[in-house]
């Protein structure tokens, strides 16, 4: 009774019923079983400080520190079952909105993510990311793909080709994502794959992070001349922007993730192109 | 002459990182928006033009009388072509085309008005569907964009997203029928989502 177990096939989530968070993932198939928890948090933008006036800006990914907040802990939850999907409704906040669908013979998850507008009444400009947080020992080590095509290790704080002096902790472990990222430990990767250039960190082992939407006061001074601020009016009633996007997240036993990232990393790419008319059925070819 | 210098303008576009990224002043990233969406707008014609001839049975697309559309805005569930009343006697039908070289099975989701629908493959035969009820969220954001975007003001929304899985050949398309259940040998609260909310 504590726990919420969702999803039509062998692959399931389970998520707590007091907190309304993700606890595991499991696959009755493959046998994976690893505790998940999933989150969202936001960095507070610099605007510059006494030892470096450089503002967080368009160019720029620059923290007020690095501990990001923390939206919500506790989360109310909906759960719809069906014979080919299950999803899992999660409102964070007021502007970030979340769903879970686990498909009928699909290997991962899909997750809907819909943030925004990003208030900034409180004149701080926010970065918003998705961290996953697994119980795996990953020796400051996750893989990030390079333009689509190989993925790359990355070490923390660390760089194979120079003797690099960390100066931002955070923003210095961040690398762009065009098609997904991965951890691995002894045992399993979990990957999660985009459907758009992202910047994504492990800043602790066994923790993926994805920041998904940013809107900032400053600029950084590098060319642009205004903040990332963008709004959208219908009459007067000007808004931020909302994002809304969908990664994938899949876990395997060691050495068997590679064949998801890629076959579902095209699937992600390439959809189904989908066109419609009204017709009689046996009016057209159909196949 | 039919495409080429709107795909030019977005070509060049999408291939600039001010395109996608916010490294542009506001009123050059609207300008970049316009751009890409003409393109885009281009493409789907030339996408169903293409469609057209494929699908037509005699084949004469040029003179076919198959019309298709497609819905950009699926997103915030915004689709005029599946939230039109589906008639008695035609079908609403989904072409699904797939870019692959590999023969893939997908789930398909269309925003819908109806809870009474059929999904049927082109063998004729059902096809296992599924109705999720349309989130508040979604439904307001739909209001909130198509307006803004298209000038359109829609405050009903789709109540369900038809869900059902195709399976369609490599570099291949494959069509889907959706009319209106008769109720014979199909029952329809079967296909109807089941919500739990948990304490």
């Amino acid at each position: 009774t504590s726990t919420i177990e969702v999803g039509p096939g062998p692959l399931k989530m389970s998520f707590s019923s007091a907190s309304g968070q993700l606890n595991r993932i499991f696959n009755s198939i493959s046998g994976v079983d690893l505790p998940v928890q999933q989150s969202f948090l936001w960095y507070r933008s610099s605007e510059g400080d006494a030892s470096d006036s450089q503002a967080s800006g368009a160019y720029i990914f620059r923290p007020d520190g690095n501990t990001p907040t923390t939206v919500s802990s506790s989360v109310p939850l909906k759960v719809t079952r069906g014979p080919l999907v299950d999803e899992v409704h999660q409102q964070f906040s007021s502007w970030i909105y979340q769903i879970t669908r686990l498909y009928k013979n699909k290997e991962h998850a899909e997750v809907e993510y819909t943030i925004g507008p990003i208030p900034v009444d409180d004149d701080v400009g926010k970065e918003v990311i998705t961290r996953l947080t697994a119980n795996m020992v990953t020796n400051s080590t996750f893989y990030t793909d390079s333009n689509g095509r190989d993925f790359l290790k990355r070490v923390r704080n660390y760089r194979e080709d120079w003797n690099l002096q960390v100066t931002q902790p955070v923003a210095g472990n961040y690398y762009p994502v065009n098609l997904g990222v991965y951890v691995a430990d002894g045992k399993y990767e979990l990957s999660v794959l985009v459907d758009r250039a992202v910047g994504a960190a492990s800043i602790q082992d066994g923790q993926l992070e994805i920041m998904l939407h940013r809107r900032l006061l400053k600029d950084d001074g590098r060319g642009v001349g205004e903040p990332l601020d963008e709004v959208v009016c219908v009459d007067q009633d000007c808004k931020g922007l909302t994002a809304r996007g969908t990664y994938y997240v899949n876990v395997e036993k060691l050495g068997n993730g590679a064949h998801w990232r890629r076959t579902c990393g095209q699937h992600v790419y390439s959809p189904f192109l989908l066109a419609f008319t009204h017709e009689d059925e046996t009016s057209s070819k159909s196949y | 002459g039919l495409f080429t210098s709107s795909l030019e303008d977005a070509m060049g576009i999408a291939q600039h990182h001010d395109a996608v990224s916010g490294t542009a002043k506001q009123h050059t990233t609207d300008d970049y928006t316009k751009r890409l969406a003409l393109g885009a707008s281009k493409v789907e014609k030339g996408v169903n033009t293409a469609l057209t001839c494929l699908t037509s049975s005699n084949g004469t697309c040029v003179s076919s009388a198959i019309k298709f559309s497609q819905c950009p805005l699926l997103n915030i569930s915004y689709c005029p072509s599946t939230e039109e009343a589906i008639s008695a006697t035609k079908h609403l039908v989904v072409v699904a085309y797939n870019p692959l070289g590999w023969e893939r099975s997908d789930f398909i989701r269309v925003p819908v008005n109806d809870q009474n629908l059929v999904v049927k493959s082109s063998d004729g035969n059902i096809v296992e569907s599924q109705l999720v009820e349309v989130d508040n969220v979604t439904s307001n954001l739909r209001k909130f964009y198509v307006k803004a975007y298209l000038g359109i003001t829609t405050d009903k929304a789709p109540k369900y997203w038809l869900i059902f899985q195709a399976s369609v050949p490599p570099m291949g398309w494959n069509s889907y029928f959706i009319s209106k259940s008769t109720g014979a040998g199909y029952n329809n609260t079967e296909n109807v989502s089941t919500v739990v909310s948990p304490s």
